[in-house]
């Protein structure tokens, strides 16, 4: 459930 | 949050600082191309959302194609001031970085689309990409002393990514395996560059007047 990745990063 | 943001004001300022000791010096002398040109396949791997046109936010979209752009500009300079790069050793074989990447890529991704190995891709390159630049560095002994700056404030971006995830983690319940390891990664391999870059800038501004 926690592993999401996080795109919305630079 | 805090961290997010100094992070990526420091990869802003890392980026000024090297185009401007470039453009001031006219010189591209103890800049790594090959450090210039893994950036700027990081960026493109990472941005390829770009292209789906979805933008998440415009302070996003703004800041990646600011440094798209900005890396674009400086591979362009330091190519205009090339003689100096012959100069010195450059030679890193960057192939030995790519390779293990796109395998770790293949290897660690949450999805095997294009868009998510290259998201992945993208990390890992960026964990290692500033290794030519290392070796530049300490093959020409003494840094110069902004190339010095520069390096810092691109490993102080990724370190404080850091505490950024373990915030996020615990705000937003939200975590990102493949960053967590690149970034700690990409930190340690900054971690000799810190403490270095420490008794040099900091111990040395202690005892300036003689």
């Amino acid at each position: 459930k926690l592993v999401k990745n996080l795109h919305d990063e630079l | 949050n805090i961290f997010r943001i100094s992070g990526d004001v420091a990869h802003l300022v890392s980026i000024i600082i090297l185009i401007h000791s470039v453009e001031t010096k006219k010189s591209a002398k103890g800049i790594s191309l090959k450090t210039q040109l893994l950036y700027a396949l990081v960026f493109i791997t990472r941005y390829l959302s770009l292209l789906k046109l979805e933008f998440g936010s415009v302070y996003n979209t703004l800041m990646k194609l600011f440094f798209l752009g900005s890396t674009f500009y400086s591979i362009f300079i330091i190519k205009k001031y090339t003689r100096e790069i012959t100069q010195y050793v450059d030679d890193f074989k960057i192939g030995y970085l790519v390779a293990p990447c796109f395998v770790a890529a293949l290897v660690f991704n949450y999805k095997f689309t294009v868009i998510e190995i290259a998201w992945s891709f993208s990390l890992w390159l960026e964990a290692v990409a500033i290794l030519p630049q290392l070796f530049v560095l300490q093959s020409q002994g003494q840094g110069d002393l902004l190339t010095v700056h520069y390096i810092f404030a691109l490993g102080l971006y990724r370190a404080f990514y850091i505490p950024n995830w373990v915030y996020r983690y615990f705000t937003e319940e939200r975590l990102d395996i493949i960053s967590v390891a690149a970034g700690v990664l990409q930190t340690l391999v900054y971690s000799d560059f810190f403490y270095v870059y420490y008794n040099k800038v900091f111990k040395n501004s202690l005892k300036l007047p003689a």
